[in-house]
Order: structure tokens, then C-alpha cells, then sequence
């Protein structure tokens, strides 16, 4: 599950990073 | 006698009193989404957005699999979905959880 958060952690940053 | 100029608007720039009817700013963040599967959302194609609306209607924790993907998507092929899955989690859209096979959406409003 840590993984998960991870995950979603890093998604998040690719997302406001690659819309800024 | 008046000496002739240019009357019409002196000091037409009066800063403070322009209406400036202004289009609604920020109108797109809170609107009531009720996806419209083949609109072309935000620069994704149609297959795209499905797999897209799909995997954030899903409420399961650990996300849908693409196994699910599959069965949703009867008409697209694997090989489609696992591109699209590869395309949404590189812009960040989703990310795989337990597994890379189970993915979940970023953008829950």
C-alpha cells in the first residue's frame, strides 16, 4: 500500500509538472 | 466663438467607469461533469477518454485492472489499452497500484 501512495504521489507531481 | 476642436471625448480614458462585461473566468474547474464518453475531453482521443472515465468511475481502492479494462472496452484491443494505460500514467492522469496491472485515477474532484 505504500507503493500505492507512491505511486500516486508521483502521478500527481507528472501531472501539475507536465501542465505547468 | 468656440474654437472648433475635436470635441467628442476628451479624456475618453477614464480607467475606473468601463463596464468591461468580462466572460466568465474559471467557469471549467467546478462544472457538474457528466461525461460525455466521446467528447474530446482535455487533448485526449476518444479511446483515451474511455479508458480514462472508466478507471475514475471505478471505486475500488486498489483500482480497476486492465483485465477489466478489457472486458469494458469489448472493441478495443488490448494492445490499445495498454498504450492508452502507458499514455495516461506518463501525463499523470493515472497510476498503477497493487500492481501494474490495477490503475486509479489522479484526478477525483
Amino acid at each position: 500500500l505504500e507503493r500505492i501512495a507512491r505511486n500516486k504521489a508521483a502521478a500527481l507531481e507528472r501531472l501539475s509538472s507536465g501542465r505547468g | 466663438s468656440k474654437p472648433h476642436t475635436m470635441m467628442g471625448g476628451g479624456g475618453s480614458m477614464n480607467s475606473s467607469t468601463m463596464p468591461m462585461s468580462r466572460p466568465g473566468l474559471g467557469g471549467t474547474l467546478g462544472g457538474s461533469y457528466s461525461g460525455a464518453s466521446s467528447m474530446a475531453n482535455n487533448g485526449l482521443n476518444p479511446n483515451q477518454n474511455q479508458v480514462l472515465c472508466l478507471i475514475k468511475s471505478c471505486p475500488e481502492p486498489q483500482g480497476i485492472s486492465i483485465q477489466e479494462l478489457k472486458q469494458r472496452l469489448s472493441g478495443m484491443s488490448m494492445t490499445i489499452i495498454r498504450q492508452v494505460v502507458d499514455f495516461l500514467s506518463n501525463e499523470g492522469h493515472i497510476f498503477s497500484t497493487i500492481d501494474e496491472d490495477h490503475f486509479r485515477s489522479t484526478d477525483q474532484e
